[in-house]
């Protein structure tokens, strides 16, 4: 469904050139819940970020369903991001004049969909998040889990085929979390792929498969130091 | 080394009012580490920012070292806030437009400290959360992880008396939150008070008391539905 070939990201700041990603392999399969676990700064978000095509690669190629996503001009990668990936940042990325309802209608309003369907659409993946009683609300009048909720309901309200999470879990409470993941495990179960970035052990159990991250360099196997 | 009696919180929004904290009483003792608790939306942000002096409380009143800080005017709150507590915020806070080690040397910057010596002390604090060779790169150039560091760096560098942590370690890696979790608990060991709000069980071990906030009622033991 996503694959990186020969995917790498560098930075130039002033005369020195960061490596944020070295070139990469890897794919999420189909129907599968992929952990990417790393320590801070090595990589993780710049992955993700290649997978659900944010970013541009400095060198080689990300493919979505098959669609060589890395040749695509602005505006196509964004009509490809809308159609088929939902994601989770790490700062949320809320719209800040927007209450949450009109946040999780967005991704709706913007394929087409009509206001009412939208909405209510809307309101049934924050009645899953449990943020239906502060639909009204704006982003800076929600705690900071409060607002990972909001941002998860706006990923998972198109129904895409793949979603891709940045540390969902980062401000959520031990029940949030079982609330949060038995739901993102029943949309993989329907046919999603889903690749989430986390530090937080409570998710392994729920995950098909784990890869690395270490300085830039992806692999399947953790590394010497252990995490 | 801080106290709330009987402060309480609550928002008007349109109709509704919210209840963010009920009147509660608590007190954070000198040279403890404690650590705050609670499920999402529950309310402990906004203990920590009315310890902290970044909210006024709506009833009720707040003390940090014996002075009456509910009283004080924005100004004399600001001096109050300079002088004797570092805060550590939920989504960090870093003044976009400076550097790494800028941010840090600011809070020495107002406190009228010599530019060479604010550098100096500075590029000390960021070499003990591991970000010295970042320091010239602006908040949008670095992770989620690294940037919580640069927050945690700056809320340590005026040496305060209360030192206030949001969820420090949420984007941290294990490796990062032991060395991150040992430097403050020097700080504590050398005489500074620090309350920490997490959900985050790897700190526990860290902690010399553990309190517990469920929508907004402050207490000693943990609710029964466990957290
Ligand atoms: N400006 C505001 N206007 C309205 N309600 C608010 C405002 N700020 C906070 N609240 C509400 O007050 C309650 C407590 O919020 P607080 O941020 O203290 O929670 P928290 O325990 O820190 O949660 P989290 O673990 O998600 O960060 C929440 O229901 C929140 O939505
Ligand atoms: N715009 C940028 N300019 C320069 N360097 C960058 C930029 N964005 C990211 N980097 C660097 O690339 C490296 C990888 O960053 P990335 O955000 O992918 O890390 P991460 O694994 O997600 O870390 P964390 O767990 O802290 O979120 C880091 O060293 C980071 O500082
Ligand atoms: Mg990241
Ligand atoms: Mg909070």
């Amino acid at each position: 469904i996503a694959e990186v070939k020969g995917a790498g990201k560098t930075y130039q700041t002033g005369d020195t050139v960061i490596t944020a990603l070295q070139p990469s392999n890897m794919q999420i399969k189909k129907g599968e819940l992929l952990l990417i676990i790393g320590p801070s700064g090595s990589g993780k978000t710049t992955l993700l970020s290649l997978l659900g095509c944010v970013l541009y690669p400095t060198q080689g190629d990300v493919y979505i369903g098959g669609v060589k996503a890395s040749g695509l001009s602005e505006n196509e990668l964004a009509k490809l991001r809308l159609q088929k990936i939902g994601f989770v940042f790490q700062n949320f990325n809320l719209i800040q004049p927007l209450n949450a309802e009109d946040n999780v209608m967005l991704p709706l309003k913007l394929q087409g969909v009509s206001d009412a369907i939208a909405r209510e659409r809307a309101n049934q993946a924050l009645g899953i998040v449990g943020m239906l009683d502060r639909k009204k609300n704006l982003p800076k009048q929600l705690s900071g889990g409060q607002q990972q909720r909001v941002a998860i309901a706006r990923a998972l309200v198109t129904n895409p085929e793949l979603i891709l999470c940045d540390e969902p879990t980062a401000s959520l409470d031990p029940k949030s979390v079982e609330v949060v993941m038995k739901e993102l495990k029943t949309l993989v179960g329907q046919g999603s792929s889903m690749a989430i970035v986390t530090h937080d052990m409570r998710l392994r159990p729920f995950a098909d498969r784990v890869i690395y991250v270490d300085q830039g360099v992806v692999s399947d196997t953790e590394p010497e130091q252990g995490l």
